[in-house]
């Protein structure tokens, strides 16, 4: 029978392993899904690769969804992406295109140890679940603790702190696999996008400091596109710009470290809403906010295609 | 009842200080109270302007109302009980699967 998955509600992460498995095993000419380590509390860290596998040496984008447990929607996100892509394959050019010119790494759920605690007992929950050896408060902010200026401005080194950077970078062992998978295939990957909420907000290097990138054309232009073809869903406005003057300054970031490990193309995206909701971004609202950060997204893979 | 019911009560509230004043007030009034920020997502990011989200215990909120009154800081309540929000929305889900 055929598998029947809602993808327009929240899932525990059983369910979302559960679901990707089943994507693994159902379309096993584009997807490929293999474990890059375990988290604290000993949980596989699942990654799906997506893309026509005929083709090698191609390269490769990389997206993760719930750094911070709480962001539900990173990860409905990050399902509906993989959703999109295995079913449009046949009927949709452009999505055939990219499938078969790029690979699509996607962790569904990056933070799967907090993630799990926010369905169980904290809602709110943000930071991993490591334990810390002098206080009783537990867990480090995943977006902290790249070795990136780490624990500098923005961050804290306090333990009960929700922004503690971790006792050293990449404490938390589901930033050092995701840092170790990055670094092995730094020579492919062109484009890392982490998925967070909520801001409604579209953001590039550098997150720790005031200045511009190297590059700042060529992102720009795809951030522009990106914010554009968002916007063309549903009206939708999100702000876009470097994270240090769009949202606030803060050390120890996934994309500044991506962007300083040699990834041209590094974003963050703070998906719905802008506070009326906030991280209780109702179910009904998970159908238009993945269709128009899917067309951002795939602006952003169509970018990857072209010389800038 | 989700979460055994911790929430009940709990605000969310919303404060755009206009004022380095109401900054500095802002952070000290925290420095002595526990609140869930989400967002910013430290007091360190507290800008003029710029919105501050808090999640505040039931517990809490009184004392939070009344101190930000007293310091004319203006605040919006954007979630009045965050349980029941919590509870609206599984019952969407579940009319939903009975239809």
């Amino acid at each position: 029978s055929e598998f029947q998955y809602d993808y327009e509600v929240y899932h525990p992460l059983e369910e979302i392993q559960s679901w990707m498995f089943e994507m693994n095993r159902t379309h096993p000419h584009l997807v490929d899904m293999f474990s890059i380590g375990r988290s604290y509390e000993g949980r596989p860290l699942y990654v799906l690769k997506l893309g026509n596998r005929k083709r090698l040496h191609k390269k490769a984008m990389w997206i993760d969804c719930g750094v911070h447990a709480r962001e539900w929607i990173g990860p409905a996100f990050c399902q509906w992406f993989v959703r999109e892509a295995v079913n449009s394959y046949l009927h949709d050019s452009s999505m055939r295109r990219l499938m078969n010119q790029l690979n699509f790494y996607i962790m569904p759920v990056f933070n799967v140890d907090g993630y799990h605690y926010s369905w169980k007992t904290d809602r709110f929950w943000r930071k991993t679940r490591s334990k810390n050896a002098k206080y009783h408060c537990r867990g480090v902010d995943a977006n902290r603790n790249w070795k990136v200026k780490w624990c500098d401005e923005g961050a804290s080194l306090h333990p009960c702190d929700d922004t503690y950077c971790g006792p050293f970078p990449e404490s938390e062992p589901e930033v050092k696999a995701v840092a170790r998978f990055l670094r092995k295939h730094r020579k492919h990957v062109k484009a890392y996008i982490s998925i967070h909420a909520y801001a409604q907000m579209l953001l590039y290097p550098y997150s720790y400091k005031y200045a511009t990138i190297p590059n700042f054309d060529c992102v720009e232009t795809a951030a522009q596109n990106a914010v554009r073809a968002l916007y063309s869903a549903y009206g939708v406005r999100y702000r876009y710009g470097p994270a240090s003057t769009t949202l606030y300054v803060s050390s120890g970031s996934s994309i500044d470290w991506a962007y300083k490990n040699g990834i041209p193309y590094a974003f963050a995206f703070e998906l719905r809403d802008t506070g009326y909701y906030g991280f209780l971004l109702p179910e009904a609202l998970i159908g238009p906010t993945c269709m128009e950060t899917m067309r951002a997204v795939r602006a952003i893979a169509s970018g990857l295609l072209k010389k800038c | 009842k989700l979460y055994s019911n911790r929430y009940e009560g709990d605000q969310v509230l919303r404060i755009i200080p206009s004022s380095h004043v109401e900054i500095q007030l802002l952070k000290q009034l925290f420095q002595n109270m526990t609140v869930d920020f989400w967002q910013p997502s430290s007091t360190s990011f507290i800008h003029m302007g710029s919105s501050v989200d808090i999640h505040v215990g039931r517990n809490s909120t009184g004392r939070l109302k009344a101190h930000l009154q007293q310091t004319h800081i203006h605040y919006e309540v954007l979630i009045p009980n965050l349980q029941k929000e919590m509870e609206k929305q599984a019952g969407y889900r579940s009319s939903r699967k009975r239809r």
